[in-house]
């Protein structure tokens, strides 16, 4: 199953 | 000192667009509109707001940092009629923010002032690769069609410069497919394929405020958050949604 990750990895 | 009148419908669509995904919220307002930029509590989406000065009918402000409660601004805006323009001023000596909507009559609300201090959060610049532009009712209703397969849709560029969004449950599947032909496609600029997969309801959120004729600027990448603008009147809303990973 695809796990959510969270904005911080794009900042 | 602040105060800017604003056509209510506008301004009700904006407070509901951002209320679907945060609690509260800062205006940044100064002498060239008002500004806000916040995540959800769980820091998977970001809302961005931007009304600039000429979207007022009246505007005047200096530099403040206005923290709202967007539950009672909603419930406040759901009471305004769409003939009815709206005057927002700060009340610095009570910390509250006034809310006048005038037509037939005049009604004052006003709203305590939350100590949320500006966050200085910055929407990230990412470069994508892909960008489309499509209604946002035929966005919502492949939505839809994803919702009955699974919790989470992947949202496609294939090879050959479709825009699929996909879903896949444990024994059903749904698609569907959009090429430069589709009438609810304005533009596709296409540099590559690309994939990245997303929460549903998230996607909901950011699309519930939308009326099936705006224009929705989708930029995908893969494995890369989306993000969704669209225009409300002169002002710009932006969504930013962080992908699921497998």
């Amino acid at each position: 199953k695809p796990k959510q990750i969270t904005l911080e990895a794009f900042f | 000192m602040f105060k800017a009148t604003i056509n209510a419908k506008d301004f009700k669509k904006i407070i509901d667009a951002t209320s679907n995904l945060v609690d509260e919220i800062c205006f940044e307002v100064d002498e060239n509109g008002i500004k806000a930029n916040a995540m959800d509590p769980s820091h998977v989406a970001l809302v961005s707001v931007n009304i600039p000065k000429d979207t007022f009918e009246e505007y005047i402000s200096d530099v403040h940092d206005i923290g709202v409660d967007l539950e009672a601004l909603k419930k406040i805006m759901g009471r305004a009629k769409s003939n009815e323009k709206l005057t927002l001023e700060l009340d610095e000596e009570k910390n509250k923010l006034n809310l006048i909507l005038k037509n037939d009559a005049v009604r004052k609300f006003s709203v305590s002032l939350y100590d949320v201090s500006s966050t200085n959060l910055k929407v990230p610049d990412i470069e994508y690769p892909n960008e489309v532009m499509i209604k946002a009712g035929a966005f919502v209703e492949a939505l839809k069609d994803a919702e009955l397969v699974n919790d989470h849709v992947s949202l496609k560029i294939s090879e050959d410069g479709k825009f699929i969004i996909f879903s896949k449950g444990d024994i059903n599947q749904s698609e569907t497919i959009y090429d430069n032909n589709s009438e609810s496609i304005l533009d596709l600029k296409i540099t590559e394929s690309s994939k990245s997969t997303f929460n549903l309801a998230y996607l909901k959120d950011i699309t519930k405020a939308t009326s099936s004729d705006d224009i929705l600027h989708i930029y995908l990448g893969s494995d890369m958050p989306v993000k969704i603008e669209y225009n409300i009147g002169n002002a710009k809303i932006l969504f930013l949604l962080a992908p699921r990973i497998e």
